[in-house]
């Protein structure tokens, strides 16, 4: 599977993803990359907006609605960085809906924009934040002011 | 600055040996995806660039040099999410289609037709299958053959996956399927014979 989110001059945030499915699935079978609320969710609400890919055990992430489920519990967060970790793990990894067999693999790519402070409608913020619970997870990220991207295999 | 991109290439298990093809392409994706941005395009191009430039690249499991199905086919599956209009489009287990997210974004496309000159349609959210790939044609997108999206990679994961779950899978049916079906049950010939019935017995999680 394969994400992106994406934030433009406008202020808009968009996100997509796309993948194969899993090894030798059955003919048929739509993962979490089709479903809506599970592979990606983008959201603009004035200043406020968050956009979120994901990849995984899609039959995990299609139950958990993780894409969906993430963004509106970090939409309230003020500070992805302390909160990020914990909101993964109650929408994720101790969520009800995931077993053994569907699997508990997941990786999420988001971006958020961060809190004005009040009055100050000069510039928005924005954070990008990756959590995976499998062994590694490839990102790459690039602003227009950058000359070159950056890309790493977080493991 | 006028706006940025981030690109995942999967969760899972990369290794070592391929990190820098990983990291070289997705270099690859965000240039694409930056260039568009420097020149006031929307994030949503931004977006269908990027994933483009992905799923044109065999190392990833999307489009070309996707995961095989049991019956050895690719089909894909790609969304799209605009946080301004809240639109979103969708396509699932499509083959032949050579970049889902195109697809799937011109159901975007397909929504905002419908929603300015009120034709009365509903514009769906999601496309599968047979009609899925009708659309595309529709759309002039590059439709291709259905060998065209299978790697040498994964043709030979393919083999050497579905070799061993039949033998698994034909063990368990010994033990569990009634006297009267066993005979039915042979590997070889799933391959061979196209028989749908013997099929449905098998492809059941």
């Amino acid at each position: 599977t394969v994400g992106a989110v994406c934030v433009d001059c406008y202020g808009n945030v968009v996100a997509g993803v796309s993948s194969g499915g899993i090894l030798i699935k059955q003919p048929g079978r739509v993962g979490q990359a089709a479903m809506y609320g599970a592979g990606c969710w983008a959201d603009k609400k004035n200043d406020d907006c968050i956009a979120i890919s994901t990849t995984g055990s899609g039959e995990s992430l299609t139950k958990t609605l993780l894409a969906y489920s993430l963004a509106l519990k970090l939409q309230k967060s003020h500070s992805i960085i302390t909160d990020l970790d914990e909101v993964f793990n109650d929408c994720f990894m101790n969520s009800r809906f995931v077993n053994d067999v569907t699997g508990r693999f997941a990786g999420v790519l988001g971006v958020k924009s961060t809190p004005l402070e009040k009055n100050d409608t000069t510039d928005t913020e924005f954070e990008i934040f990756v959590t995976f619970s499998s062994d590694s997870m490839s990102i790459g990220y690039q602003t227009t002011a950058d000359e070159e991207a950056s890309a790493e295999i977080l493991r | 600055s006028r706006g940025f991109i981030a690109i995942h290439c999967g969760a899972g298990y990369h290794s070592k040996k391929k990190s820098e093809n990983y990291n070289a392409l997705a270099r690859k994706a965000c240039r694409a995806a930056i260039e568009a941005l420097r020149s006031g395009k929307s994030a949503r191009e931004a977006v269908v660039l990027a994933i483009t430039c992905l799923e044109d690249d065999t190392i990833t499991n999307a489009g070309n040099g996707s995961n095989l199905t049991f019956a050895g086919d690719v089909e894909c599956d790609a969304s799209i999410m605009c946080g301004r209009t809240l639109n979103f489009g969708a396509i699932g287990a499509v083959s032949h289609v050579k970049n889902p997210i195109k697809l799937a974004h011109e159901l975007l496309v397909y929504q905002e037709e419908v929603e300015s000159n009120l034709m009365g349609r509903i514009p769906p959210n999601m496309l599968c299958g047979k009609g899925a790939k009708k659309f595309a044609k529709e759309r002039n997108l590059e439709v291709v053959g259905s060998q065209e999206l299978i790697s040498d990679d994964m043709f030979r994961q393919h083999c050497k996956y579905t070799k061993a779950y039949t033998k698994e899978l034909k063990k368990f049916q010994e033990n569990s399927l009634p006297p009267s079906k066993k005979q039915r049950v042979d590997s070889e010939n799933i391959f061979k014979t196209n028989d749908s019935n013997q099929d449905k017995s098998i492809l059941h999680d």
